[in-house]
């Protein structure tokens, strides 16, 4: 369960004088198992409110609180161990190791902790997007939706139980559009999975059971599908 | 005018043993003035066929011509040239310098040769593209649609004869899409500059008069729309 409160974020440029307020009093609650959708213009917040709820940034104001706890008041291992095994984020910009394989890149999240068959697992979540061919290939040597999908199976390796994905098919062809929304569909139908999607496009959002737009920082519509 | 003729781009792995085959014997003209769409599955080679139309890259086999001259026999300096003022490139990942501002990356084209009103002019490409307010920003402070933006406004910040775009705008909005798209169209239809962009998007494609689709490494159609 995430629960977000009066969440502001503001960038302060140079030597302080101009402030990007990238949100802005954004409150909002996710339960366990739901598919939501986040949507609205470039620059409106979205990246900013997925690496808050993944924990890769902190607010400037408001609370944020996980199954009932502050993050505000956690220990840095409590933190290090939601980022590591209780999300799965997928970046906007893959931010894959240049140095390492494709399949390096995806057995990484597992080098720490105990991991068993950590090969088996890094392939595995490959041949799920297709890319059992190129698990050798660095990152320079793969198309652009080549590296989005691994950064897709490095988010997946772990069976994380909340996936975080900002604009997962940006860079991918229909076909792997649509393989990669059946994937996430079913960890969400299927395994439970809780699923956050940052999209512009109306097709990847009509997946999801519920639909967040975000404009200049603020939510300006929440709306839920009429369940089946 | 580009020619290209029988293309083929074989990358080595590792010892030699594998081979991929990005593309295979590829053949294509391209006239002064036309505004052409590539399409394909992710890995069926665009944004190979764009380097080695780009300059940026040579091909293992086949023969590739510029106005009439093969670009095999051209000197360093002539190809430095065409890459810097006669064709403005915008990456499928953006590629900006992450030290320097949003003004200083679409400045930096013009470092070398003879520039007057650098600073204006980079100004104006960012105003073009919707980031005049952003240009003191660094890439990390930019959201994704921000970089991509930039990236579009430093490849046109020298008015080059042949724009080729890899993805222009796959992590755009509608609406910054809708702004590009027009912009590109006007840029090909008012000043007459040669346009090629690398696309999955049927709405992008749309614009072109020609799309090209390719397909493991082959060109399998070639359609020209009926002229109005
Ligand atoms: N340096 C390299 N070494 C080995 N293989 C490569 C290299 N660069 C690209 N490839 C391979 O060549 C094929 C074509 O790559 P390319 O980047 O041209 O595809 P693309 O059509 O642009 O795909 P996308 O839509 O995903 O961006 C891919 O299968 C890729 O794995
Ligand atoms: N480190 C930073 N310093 C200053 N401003 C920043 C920083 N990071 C982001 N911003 C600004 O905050 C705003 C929100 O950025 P964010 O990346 O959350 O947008 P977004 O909705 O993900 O956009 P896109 O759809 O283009 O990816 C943008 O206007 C951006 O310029
Ligand atoms: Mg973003
Ligand atoms: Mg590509």
């Amino acid at each position: 369960v995430i629960q977000i409160r009066d969440v502001t974020k503001i960038y302060e440029m140079g030597d302080g004088t101009i402030q990007v307020r990238a949100l802005d009093g954004v409150s909002l609650d996710i339960s366990d198992g739901e598919y939501v959708a986040i949507m609205g213009a470039s620059g409106s917040g979205k990246s900013t409110l997925m690496n808050i709820i993944g924990c890769l940034d902190v607010p400037t104001e408001g609370t944020y609180h996980i199954d009932g706890q502050a993050v505000e008041s956690m220990s840095n291992d409590r933190l290090a161990d939601i980022r590591s095994r209780k999300v799965g984020f997928v970046f906007q910009t893959h931010n894959l190791l240049p140095r390492l394989t494709a399949l390096a890149n995806v057995e990484l999240p597992m080098m720490y902790g105990r991991w068993p068959n950590r090969r088996t697992r890094a392939e595995h979540a490959l041949e799920l997007v297709n890319l059992a061919d190129r698990m050798d290939h660095r990152p320079t040597e793969l198309s652009g939706g080549q590296q989005q999908r691994v950064g897709i199976a490095r988010a997946l390796v772990k069976e994380p139980s909340v996936l975080l994905a900002d604009e997962p098919t940006g860079n991918l062809d229909t076909s792997n559009t649509t393989e990669i929304l059946n994937i996430i569909s079913d960890l969400n139908h299927q395994n439970g999975i809780t699923v956050i999607v940052v999209t512009h496009e109306r097709d990847v959002a009509a997946r999801a059971d519920r639909v967040i737009t975000l404009s200049d920082g603020h939510i300006i519509s929440d709306e839920t599908r009429p369940q089946a």
